[in-house]
């Protein structure tokens, strides 16, 4: 049964490429076949993986308008891990998109047909509440909410917990709240560990044990188009997406 | 004369809304009319200055509505700094506005009438190049470009130039691009220092001198709603703050 998992927070620079990237960088080691989908036009995901994303001849733009397939569009980034990509050309194409009668459910049609060969399916959503991540929600089985601990994205929370419950109730009722991620942390701040307080208090069930600590080799591993475990192994940004990762999957299989 | 500028990168969590806030904090210490214009529907420069975005009344729409007056949704957070809020009911409106004729000039028409009594009018603007940016860039006379060296948020800088072409030709041509404002520093780490010789490199005459250091006072000071002067005026934040405001000043004057 695959597992559609939307990494999404509406505040801008909470960590959500990076987790998506690097969780899926994870999976695909241990052997799962891991579909990545970029659904943020500015391609960050895209690019984290290696890909000019500018130049790209198809992107799930063109999957939405039904002028490619699937299989025209996935890229082959490696053997177990596969990248919808996307770029600035889906920007462009937003207003029109939202005319479309089906268009809170352009990505659940447009995998409707071919992921059944996936064992996880991770898609990374844009700084909105929008188009894109409404589509997001729709398709996915869970969504795991990526925050730094601090105080504008917290305040971010509370929005994105209401888009939930539309979401579920209108369009996508298996949709469930998988949990939160601490990233980009620095616990030696009194700031950091208010929030993490203020998290602990409001989520106690939601809140992922892992945490990944600021560190610089996940800044780098991204100028060089690779995940964290491609790019230096034996880092602290490796070792705590390890962590998240094993602590993901095993969340997983108790659902 | 009014000096209209726009703090800008569509790369979210660069530092936008810590920087508008910020000058505009030290502006108005400097005994400047300064308005503030959150033009990103989260709101967080809203919740900066210490107002809940969600509980206000009118914000920024009802002016794009003709619903309310400029004087009827500012509001006169100091002597010297008023702002106009916004909240996510905006964000909701987007797809309408979207249709409108006179949409990419929604903002510029709201200022009209009502702002020769200020110095500055500084905009925020939200993580996407969707409708409220262009609207801000229509409306600025210049824009800064915030951004954080990291490999991710220079990717972004290529299509805001892009857009800022678009923009100079079709809406505005008195459109300047002012400079580049790098925040979230730590040149401690090699990564950082490739990211700053690249931008020496491409945009020798545009970056500023003053940066901004990496310091925890500036998460906090948004937890107190306060400008970094407010809150912690001897912080390293409000130091290197002051240091760009002062050489954004000079610029101005110099223009
Ligand atoms: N744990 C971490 N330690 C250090 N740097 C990090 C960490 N996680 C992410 N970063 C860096 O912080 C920046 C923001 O991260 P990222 O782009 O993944 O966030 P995002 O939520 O996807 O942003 P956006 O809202 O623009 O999509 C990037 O430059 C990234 O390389
Ligand atoms: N120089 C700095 N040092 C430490 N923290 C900072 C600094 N500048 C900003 N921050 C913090 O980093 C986070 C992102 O900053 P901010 O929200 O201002 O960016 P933004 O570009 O406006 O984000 P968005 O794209 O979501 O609008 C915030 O939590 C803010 O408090
Ligand atoms: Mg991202
Ligand atoms: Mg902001």
């Amino acid at each position: 049964m695959t597992k559609i998992v939307s990494f999404i927070i509406q505040k801008g620079g909470c960590g959500k490429t990076t987790t998506t990237v690097n969780t899926a960088g994870y999976l695909s080691l241990q052997g799962f076949k891991v579909l990545c989908v970029d659904m943020d036009p500015q391609g960050n995901m895209t690019q984290h993986f290696g890909y000019d994303s500018e130049m790209l001849d198809a992107t799930i733009l063109d999957l939405f308008n039904k002028k490619r397939t699937l299989d025209e569009v996935i890229l082959h980034r490696d053997q177990n891990l596969h990248l919808l990509p996307n770029n600035l050309r889906t920007a462009g194409a937003e207003s029109e998109l939202q005319k479309r009668p089906d268009r809170d459910y352009l990505l659940r049609d447009s995998l409707l047909t071919g992921i059944s060969s996936y064992d996880y399916v991770l898609i990374d959503c844009p700084p909105t509440l929008g188009l894109f991540s409404v589509n997001a929600l729709a398709t996915s089985g869970e969504f795991v909410l990526v925050v730094s601990p601090e105080f504008l994205p917290m305040k971010a929370i509370k929005p994105l917990y209401e888009t939930f419950r539309t979401v579920k109730y209108q369009l996508n009722h298996t949709l469930q709240f998988n949990g939160i991620m601490m990233t980009m942390c620095d616990f030696r701040t009194r700031h950091s560990q208010e929030v993490l307080e203020i998290l602990k208090r409001n989520f106690p069930q939601k809140l992922y044990h892992a945490f990944i600590r600021n560190n610089v080799s996940l800044k780098e591993a991204a100028a060089y188009g690779q995940t964290i475990f491609e790019y230096s192994p034996q880092s602290l940004g490796a070792f705590d997406y390890q962590n998240f990762a094993e602590e993901f999957i095993r969340d997983h299989h108790k659902n």
